[in-house]
């Protein structure tokens, strides 16, 4: 159960502009249902090398080019998602390359290609045709040569020879179990042709491209989403709902191509934790990688050799929010670690702060000014400030701050969303991007940031260590709350009775 | 939760990755946002694509279309100050209260829940086989002062936390849990008093569990909100 996308690329939100306003597209046919039918139309037809699928009109415009044909230019768009003859696209060749219809137009010894509608300097009998797609000097493959694609050459004394196009399979290799791998097979081991991933037929599945943007998952090439032991794909068999690629390895296995290891803590989603933690953070003890008691599974070391998988050290073989093993208590199949330290991966203090950092912001800093104050740079007890003030400029996400205006009135922000003004405390004195606290707040000095997508973040600073703040442990009296906490416990009821 | 049974917390929301799963809890205190611990994400920058919440149903697996299930893609994350060990979620839009999804009241600023007071876990996270592991389960805890929970975590509670009595039998949240809701009967309404983190045992007999005290964090919570 193939769809006729299987023969085409996908370019989401592009559109294919032919620069020479003489030549006209084919018109815009309103009346298909999707894109797989506007590919049923285009694949037949040997003048037909692309369409244009208008995702809000679902309409369709078959091209008789591709962005490898000359005059022509890839531009963004809001509605349109570009198709492309894979034959056309792949530079590398599946088979014996009796389809493919790229541009490489030299031998493997570096020969120009001779023309193919010419018989100078070596006469032959090809006629180039819609069908054959003997295009200007383009290496192909007439005549199912088991050596791929050829062409005559330039050179009197070589008559023809191979153009050595990679077949698609050599033409990328695997790393690890293959997470990164981005060729462009689309077979699978057993010789079946693979899903598209952006498709739900024959097989449903949850692997939706636009919530995996990490992971490649491009028409219907083999790809790796969930870390399993190397690149696989749902099948068009619907008897076979998925299947391993066979795929070349890369050279050594032993370690992954570009993730930094660690051992005392794990960053980000802790691929590269090689520690030595072996309990959940429930303290449950983890069974060993090469066990298959008490819980069955398909992490062995062997398949992934490159993860790490010894004894019963707490790992992320497979791509989950953290470091997790299988547990050796029977009711518990997997943990996380997550008592294992996260790496410091924000911005290492640049100073201290004492109360909540108010006195900070009274004048600008310039390096030598810094090395004036006090050495720890923390400020002077509240009752006696003094010039002496911090300046650090970085949010805690190692966002830069976004510079105040210092201007006496009060102070305005524009966010994305909302105006938000505030009068600032009277010292607060805002100077530059430098961290500081006009409102008061609890929780340190901050400041606006300039990513948009974090209006404010609180600064790298470190409570100096002769402050602490009062005990909350006495609690006020007087108790507000607003409008909410309310649930209707009947509902439970009803659930018993359910039962 | 280990050692609860099937029960109603309509602010008690699930997060699902991208595959779909349940891997934490999280507590609904805005229309649009959901209150949840640090933990559950790998970092406070990482892409959100395809991670949604699930609100207004009881079960760890709705079926389609379940009437009341709401799956709201999450937009945006906020970390919060340093140690607080917390995480404000955005959603992309807001979500329909209704008998099935309540907000939670947030405390006053540096409320302090009075030991004794009667609260409650709820999650969708690991039984350990004494509960339904289809159903969201609720746990009954009562509070104890830092004082007397600092005796058996000598010393190690912060001011930032809170915690509550170990029972005799094996009572308390566990995997999946973690940053679901600590809610507490305050005033004629449900208050939002605490947060599910991991702790070092997973509801460990006659051992205090420790929550991040969320009346700590309001102020944050009502800046990031507010900004």
């Amino acid at each position: 159960q193939r769809s006729p996308l299987n023969d085409f690329q996908v370019l989401r939100g592009t559109e294919l502009q032919h620069l020479l306003h003489a030549v006209v597209p084919g018109p815009w046919q309103e009346d298909v249902a999707d894109a797989e039918e506007c590919a049923g139309r285009c694949g037949p037809l040997l003048d037909c090398q692309a369409f244009h699928y208008n995702v809000s009109s679902h309409g369709c415009q078959l091209l008789p080019w591709t962005q490898h044909s000359p005059h022509t230019r890839l531009q963004r768009s809001g509605r349109c998602d570009l198709f492309q003859k894979k034959d056309y696209i792949r530079t590398c060749i599946m088979d014996n390359g009796v389809g493919y219809r790229g541009t490489v137009a030299t031998t493997v010894g570096g020969l120009p290609c001779q023309a193919w509608s010419h018989k100078f300097p070596n006469d032959h009998r090809y006629t180039p045709t819609l069908r054959n797609g003997l295009e200007e000097n383009f290496c192909r493959n007439p005549d199912g040569d088991p050596g791929g694609p050829w062409c005559y050459t330039t050179d009197p004394a070589v008559r023809f020879q191979s153009c050595g196009i990679k077949s698609c399979r050599e033409a990328a290799c695997v790393w690890c179990n293959g997470e990164d791998y981005r060729g462009a097979v689309d077979r699978t081991e057993s010789g079946r042709e693979c899903q598209r991933w952006d498709l739900q037929h024959p097989h449903q599945h949850p692997f939706e491209p636009s919530k995996f943007l990490d992971q490649g998952l491009d028409d219907n090439y083999c790809r790796n989403p969930d870390g399993s032991e190397r690149p696989w794909c749902y099948t068009t068999d619907p008897q076979l709902e998925r299947e391993f690629c066979d795929l070349p390895r890369c050279g050594s296995e032993a370690q992954p191509r570009h993730e930094a290891t660690t051992v005392s803590c794990f960053r980000g989603k802790g691929e590269g934790y090689r520690g030595t933690a072996n309990t959940t953070t429930a303290g449950v003890p983890c069974q060993r990688w090469d066990a298959q008691i008490p819980h069955q599974h398909r992490f062995t070391p062997e398949k992934y050799a490159c993860k790490d998988l010894r004894e019963n050290f707490c790992r992320n073989p497979d791509g989950s929010e953290a470091p997790w093993c299988f547990t050796l208590r029977p009711g518990m199949r997997v943990a996380f670690c997550y008592q294992i330290r996260r790496c410091a991966d924000d911005v290492r203090p640049q100073g201290e702060a004492r109360a909540w950092g108010l006195e900070l912001g009274l004048e600008a800093w310039n390096r030598r000014a810094r090395a004036r104050s006090r050495p720890d740079g923390c400020p002077h007890p509240p009752q006696t400030a003094t010039t002496a003030q911090g300046s650090s400029t970085a949010a805690r996400s190692a966002r830069p701050a976004r510079v105040s205006s210092a201007s006496a009135g009060p102070l305005r922000h524009r966010t994305s969303r909302s105006e938000f003004t505030f009068t600032p405390e009277p010292h607060a004195q805002l100077e530059e991007n430098f961290c500081r606290n006009p409102d008061g707040d609890s929780h340190g000095p901050w400041c606006y940031t300039m990513d948009p997508g974090t209006p404010f973040d609180y600064c790298a600073l470190r409570r100096c260590a002769d402050d602490q703040p009062p005990s909350i442990l006495d609690p006020p009296d007087q108790v507000q709350f607003e409008k909410c906490g309310k649930r209707v416990d009947r509902l439970d009821q009803r659930l018993s009775k359910l039962r | 939760v280990v050692g609860g049974h099937p029960g109603n917390s309509p602010w008690t929301v699930s997060l699902r990755n991208r595959q779909g799963q349940h891997f934490c809890g999280g507590s609904l205190v805005k229309e649009q946002w959901i209150l949840t611990a640090r933990q559950c994400f790998s970092s406070c920058h990482m892409p959100l694509t395809g991670y949604e919440v699930w609100l207004g149903t009881l079960f760890q697996n709705p079926q389609h279309g379940e009437p009341g299930l709401q799956r709201v893609p999450v937009a945006k994350m906020v970390c919060g100050p340093s140690g607080s060990q917390l995480v404000l979620l955005k959603l992309e839009r807001s979500v329909t209260l209704n008998q099935r999804v309540a907000l939670i009241c947030l405390p006053p600023e540096w409320y302090v829940v009075p030991p004794g007071t009667k609260c409650e876990i709820a999650g969708w996270g690991e039984t350990k086989g004494t509960g339904n592991d289809t159903v969201l389960n609720v746990a009954l805890l009562n509070v104890i002062s830092n004082q007397e929970c600092n005796i058996k975590h000598r010393g190690r509670v912060r001011e930032s936390e809170m915690c509550t009595d170990g029972l005799l039998a094996p009572v308390g949240a566990c995997e999946g849990d973690y940053g679901g809701p600590l809610a507490c009967f305050t005033h004629n309404c449900w208050v939002l008093e605490g947060i599910i983190i991991p702790n070092r045992v997973c509801a460990r007999s006659r051992w205090p569990a420790v929550f991040t005290r969320v009346s700590v964090f309001v102020d944050w919570i009502h800046k990031v909100m507010r900004l």
